[in-house]
């Protein structure tokens, strides 16, 4: 494992803990999109049910089985909790993600690296991961005001993303067979869907002042 | 090289 990857995943396991913190600390999930902690748990359950067959290391496993975890936990706490749920803004949180849902699943029929049950979920999970984050982004593009926290944890979920490229051009030059052409174009379009949310809040960061999104 | 369906990443 190379440190890009490590990092890549840290800035990841941050980001969920940063989700956590806020939903614990403020009993409050405003401004998280339920609809995307719905795909990322859709996600991971798709693309780590090889917990069960393939053995890559304790550190993969530890993680997949936190991702799994931590992902219905914060969908558990949005729909289930007394005083959380009170708080998500059911009315900003309109995206259709069940269209992106059937996109990727008809795509990961369509192109994967084998058409074997895993392989088609594995390659489903890769294409909904690259755009589970369109609800979030959209919600927070229409609340406008960005808290301190939810900024933080989209920011670090970005960070994942980007050190997973380089992550991928560090292998693409160290190892003689890595070619993983499903996952490099997916982590592309995924990073890419972050651009706008980066340029605002390193804008913001600059400036000192509170992260706003354009309406 | 590494196999199809053995993925390294998370």
């Amino acid at each position: 494992m190379n440190i890009f990857r490590f990092l890549g995943d840290m800035t990841h396991l941050i980001s969920i803990l940063i989700l956590l913190l806020k939903i614990y600390a403020t009993k409050s999930c405003s401004g998280i999109s339920l609809k995307t902690q719905e795909l990322y748990a859709l996600v991971f359950l798709a693309r780590y049910l090889d917990l069960f067959t393939d053995f890559i290391s304790v550190y993969n496993s530890v993680m997949k089985v936190v991702f799994i975890a931590s992902s219905l936990a914060i969908v558990w706490c949005m729909r289930r909790h007394r005083v959380v749920r009170r708080s998500y803004d059911k009315e900003l949180d309109t995206f259709r993600h069940y269209f992106l849902v059937a996109a990727c699943l008809a795509l990961a029929l369509l192109v994967q690296e084998k058409f074997t049950f895993l392989e088609v979920l594995w390659a489903f999970s890769i294409y909904l991961e690259a755009v589970a984050i369109l609800p979030q982004l959209v919600l927070l593009q229409r609340s406008g005001n960005v808290d301190n926290l939810t900024g933080q944890y989209v920011f670090f979920l970005g960070a994942y993303r980007a050190f997973y490229i380089l992550n991928w051009i560090y292998r693409y030059f160290t190892e003689t067979h890595f070619s993983r052409w499903i996952s490099c174009v997916s982590g592309l379009v995924q990073t890419a869907l972050y651009a706008d949310f980066f340029y605002y809040y390193f804008i913001s960061w600059k400036n000192n002042s509170k992260l706003q999104l354009p309406a | 090289g590494e196999a199809v369906g053995v993925h390294d990443e998370l």
